[in-house]
Order: C-alpha cells, then structure tokens, then sequence
C-alpha cells in the first residue's frame, strides 16, 4: 500500500481543505520554522489512534483543533484524511482505495470513519495492525526523536525487535 | 517464540552492521543481546566503533553520530519488516554536510519497498527527493501548501 | 528575599517580552507566576504568541520556535546577571536561516557584557563571531585544532 | 573576568596537549561531525566540577580520559586548564590570571590545582560561586538542551530565576 494524499480540515495550522498529494518514492515536505511540517506528521499520527495530547505537544486533545489566530476566528472541529492505494491488497479490506477519517468537535466527540462508513478506533488500529505502520511504531519518527533509539535502555530496544518479528 | 525473536535479532544485527558502515562510510557495529540465555528476556545492545576511533560506549558518541546510529538500526529493522510508508521529521538536523550527502543517497535505497515523506531542513536530502513539497504561513497563521521544483532556487527552503 | 525574587522576575520578564520582539520580528511573549500570592513557592511559567499567530501553550510550537523561546529566556536573565562567559552548543540547530541571521545578530549585542564560545554548523551564526576555531579528526581519532579565518572559505565547516 | 584560553591533554578525543586561545567577544567552533566540539564543552563543564558522568556522556568518570583509537594507545591521564583573565577582580582571588586545573586518572584519583596549588572540588566551586558559572548553570548550554527552558516545569523555571537574584 502507499499514501495516494493526506487531507487536513482544520487540523492545527491548516484550515480550509489541504490536500498533500504523494505519490511512491521520496517525497520531501520544506520550509520555514512554524510552517506546518511536524503538524502534518502529527495528523497522520493522529488519525492513526494517537490518543497521547503529550506526544500531539498539547495540553488536551482540544489542542489539535485549529485555535484561531489573528486574523481568524478558531474552528469547531478538525479533521484528518489518509487515501491509501491498497491495490496490493496489503490492508486486509476488499477495497483497492481506503480512506481513513478522523474527526474531534471542541466537546471532546470523536469520529471515525473507513471509506465513509463510521467505525470505532480499534477497527483503524486492528485495521493496520500487520501492516506495522501504528502511531508507535517505527514507521513515524517525530522532531528530535531519532537519538532515542540510541538511548534507550536495552529493555525497551527489544520490543523494537518484537514488532519486527 | 523465542526461535523467531532469535533469527529477527540475527538479520537485523546482520543489516546493523552493513547499513552502519554505508552510512558512516566505515568502522563496525553491531547489536548483543544483554541475556543471550534468555531470549524471551533478554535486552538488546549496541557496540559501535566508528571508522578511526575505538569500540566505545555509544553515549560517548557526538550528536551527528548517535543520529546516523538511530537512522542505521531503524533502517536495518525495515529491511526485516519494511513498513508500506514511512513518515521522517527532521532526523538530519545534527548531520554535517557530508553525512547529510550519505544518508540521503542511503534512504534512496529503500524506496522501492518503502514510500519516504521526509521533513527536511537540508539541501542534501531534498536533492534525493522526488518530489518537494513546500509548507509556508502568511500573516495570517495559516499553513498553505505550494509545489515546489527539484530545479527551483531550494536555497530559500535550506537551512 | 521574597522582594529580591519579586523585582528579579519584573525585570526578567520585561527583558523577556523584548528579547521575544527581537527574535521573532514581532508577536509578544510574557512570563507569569504560577502562585501570585506565594513568592517563595510560586513556579515561573510563559506565555507565547508568535507573530500573526494566537497566544498558544508553547508546547505546541515548532522545534525552532521553541529554540528561539529558549534563547530569548536565557539572554533575558543575562541581561539581569550577565554572565562573565557563555558556552553555546548548537542552539542554532533547528532555526531556518531567517532565524539564524536574527539570532547571530542578537549575541552581538551581548558580546560587551559576556564572552561567547558559540559551537555551531551555521553560516549565520559564523559570520557573526569575531574569529573561528575549526576542529577536525584525522584517520586516527584524535582531535586536531585548526584557526580558520573568516575570510576562508566556510562552506567546508557549513552543514 | 574572561576565558583566555581552554588547555585539553587526555580529555575524550584531545591527546597531546591542546591550547584553545579565545579573546573577548564571540569565538565559533567549527568541525564536522565527531571531530570534538562538544568535547571542549564537557571539558569546561568538567573542569568547573561536573560530577556526574552521565552529563558528560559516559558510563563512569574514567571515560572522560583518552581511550586509544585504531592507531594510538590508551592514555592514563586527563587532564583540563582553564586560563582566565581576572584583572576586573570579579573572581574573588589576588591574582589578575588565574588557572584553574583538574585532573584524573585511570585509577579513580582526581586533582584540583588553582594557580598550580593543590586544592579542593569545594575550593573551585567556591570561588566560581558569585560570577553565576557553573557545571549546571546556564553559562553552559549543551548540545540538545536549548528547548530545556521551555520544557521545563514551573517550579523548575522558578529555580533559574532564583540563581539570578
Ligand atoms: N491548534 C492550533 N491552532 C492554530 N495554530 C496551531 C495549532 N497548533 C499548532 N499551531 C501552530 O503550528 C505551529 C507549529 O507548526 P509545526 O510544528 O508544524 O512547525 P514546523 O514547520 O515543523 O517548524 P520547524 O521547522 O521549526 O520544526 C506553531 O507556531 C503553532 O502556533
Ligand atoms: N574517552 C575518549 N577517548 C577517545 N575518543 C573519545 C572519548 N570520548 C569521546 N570520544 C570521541 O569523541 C567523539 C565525539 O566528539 P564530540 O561530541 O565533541 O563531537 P562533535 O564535534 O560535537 O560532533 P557533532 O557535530 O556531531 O555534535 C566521539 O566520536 C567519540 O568517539
Ligand atoms: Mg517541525
Ligand atoms: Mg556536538
């Protein structure tokens, strides 16, 4: 499978609409400090069960939602979209395109929803689970996080090996 | 159970060893298991002797290196399991310009099993790059997106 | 004693929101007490808004954001006890260049009061010091010191 | 008062006796990956009388001494001076050049020489005490830890306050 494009609503920084196509192979995302970059990476993490405020760096879940700014009012809800090509069949659904959503409101209401139709969190997670992409996994590396596969204790560096098993 | 952990530790300690020579462009390194008796138990460990230098504590290595060290045992694991997609924040920040050069020639690589979104400060790793994507925010708070060329002027994107 | 902290945290506070103009080219950013009413005990906590943005908890700024939070609070208590010298490493590491040219630009303001020893891969940052020690390691892991004069050419020691 | 040079023999990656010359104002060190930058930070932070190894990035004290490389032995002494200039009087001593030297050796020992008369950790420490460095004040700002201050918790961020007051 591969990520055909990540849509984001509202989603910290992003407002309206944004659509980041991708396609195989590298794709690089540039810029300058406080752009939106490590925001991008934290929807995708997002949208794929993070449930930590702490690792989403805020207080609350409310955090993500865009907070307003200047010139602009703050927004009732944020939304998160990954469209996966699954025309490997990787991803144990019958579908050749899956969207995965994610949407918060400020009361604290979550959705989920796969190719349209509301599901709960566990059937996104299970959804991945062998596919080895998750929110913890390997597969997203944040901002100023790569020594710590260095770090850590010797312990905690085998459970990497047990995913990979 | 603990068969499959052991055969897991030895290909990825095998990738260890290769991908840290290839990006640090020589030495050795290499992973242990803290308690090879117990498998089911047992921590894993790094040795790693960059080129020149002695088989030191790793936590004796400089910020660049630990940084090439954690991109070498990510990238030997993916060779194990390569994961569809794979999403890099920024991993070059500490890298000198040569390592920056090694590391974005090495994730190349890798993107035929794997699909590479790399967040990048560095001209190095947006030349491996096939395609940019520019972030940036007016006045107004809001993140735009914007198509950028491999042949743009990068320099306003390098840091 | 109670006082002393009180007229400490005044004027460290008011060098803080000027500090934070300085570097960010604009926005405010304010420190506030934790417990008002409890000088001995209170904790000292900030607010941030960057240019253009709300005021927003600084958890949820940029890696080079934070970075520059972080050396707008340092100079702001400099200013209040300068510090006879000052070994910087590499807080310029997550800064995009028009941060670092703020940032270089900024130290020279303090270089009467304090003597800096500024460890860095940034041009920016070079351009501003008034002489370059380079550090290199040959084949045989051992350090070598080098004088590199600002005229040279920097790229080499630039990443 | 100001640091007029940083003399390294044995300390980490400095074998022979290496002088760093610094002037007033502001001095950039430069150099690729590896080659000892920070090195020459963890010195003066050692010298200042850090005690902690994992500070400075090691196991136990003794890995600050010079571990051999490919082509040259262990040494069995690390040694660290620093040469300061006191005519303004602002380090409580005589003299207006004051060095500061510490040494170790493989065996555990340590010393602690001022204008090269022996004396103790406590000597150094002290007469460091009112100029506000020290191995952990903000005089020193080590790799990776400029976001600290914003990190930090608020009774943590009161403490800094409180050393400037
Ligand atoms: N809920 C929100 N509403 C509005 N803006 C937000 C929200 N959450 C975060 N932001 C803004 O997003 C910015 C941080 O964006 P991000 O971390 O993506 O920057 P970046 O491009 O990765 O920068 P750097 O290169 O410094 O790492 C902050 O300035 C913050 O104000
Ligand atoms: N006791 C020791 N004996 C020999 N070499 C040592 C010793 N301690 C550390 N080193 C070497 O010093 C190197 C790290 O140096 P340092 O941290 O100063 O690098 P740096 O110039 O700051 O690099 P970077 O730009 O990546 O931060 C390591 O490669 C390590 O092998
Ligand atoms: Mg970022
Ligand atoms: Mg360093």
């Amino acid at each position: 499978m591969y990520l055909k494009s990540i849509e984001l609503s509202g989603f910290k920084s992003f407002t309206n609409r944004t659509v980041i196509k991708l396609e195989d192979g590298i794709s690089c995302i540039v810029g300058p400090n406080g752009s939106g970059k490590s925001n991008i990476a934290d929807a995708v993490r997002w949208v794929l069960g993070e449930q930590s405020a702490k690792i989403l760096r805020g207080h609350k879940m409310e955090d993500i939602i865009f907070a307003g700014s200047d010139k602009r009012k703050p927004l009732g809800m944020a939304e998160v979209i990954l469209n996966i090509d699954n025309s490997d069949g990787s991803l144990p659904l019958e579908y050749s395109a899956v969207a995965v959503c994610r949407r918060a409101y400020r009361d604290g209401e979550s959705e989920y929803l796969l190719n349209g139709r509301q599901c709960r969190l566990a059937d996104i997670r299970e959804l991945f689970m062998d596919s080895g992409v998750s929110n913890n996994s390997l597969a997203l590396i944040g901002q100023g996080r790569i020594q710590e596969v260095v770090n850590m204790k010797a312990d905690e560096r085998r459970l990497l090996l047990e995913d990979a098993a | 159970m603990a068969k499959r952990f052991r055969d897991t530790f030895e290909q990825v300690n095998q990738n260890f060893g290769q991908t840290f020579v290839q990006l640090f462009g020589g030495g050795s390194a290499a992973m242990f298991l803290t308690e090879p008796d117990d498998p089911l138990m047992t921590g894993v460990d790094l040795l790693v002797q960059p080129p020149g230098k002695k088989l030191i504590n790793y936590n004796l290595l400089s910020g660049g290196e630990k940084s090439l060290v954690g991109v070498a045992l990510v990238l030997a694991i993916f060779q194990v399991k390569p994961s569809p997609f794979c999403i890099l924040d920024e991993v070059d920040a500490a890298l000198d310009e040569a390592n920056v050069e090694r590391f974005a020639e090495y994730i190349k690589m890798f993107k035929q099993k794997t699909q590479f979104i790399v967040v990048t400060h560095r001209q190095g790793t947006m030349e491996a790059a096939d395609r940019l994507w520019g972030i940036t925010m007016e006045k107004d708070g809001v993140s735009k997106i914007v198509s950028v060329r491999l042949t743009d002027d990068l320099q306003q994107y390098v840091s």
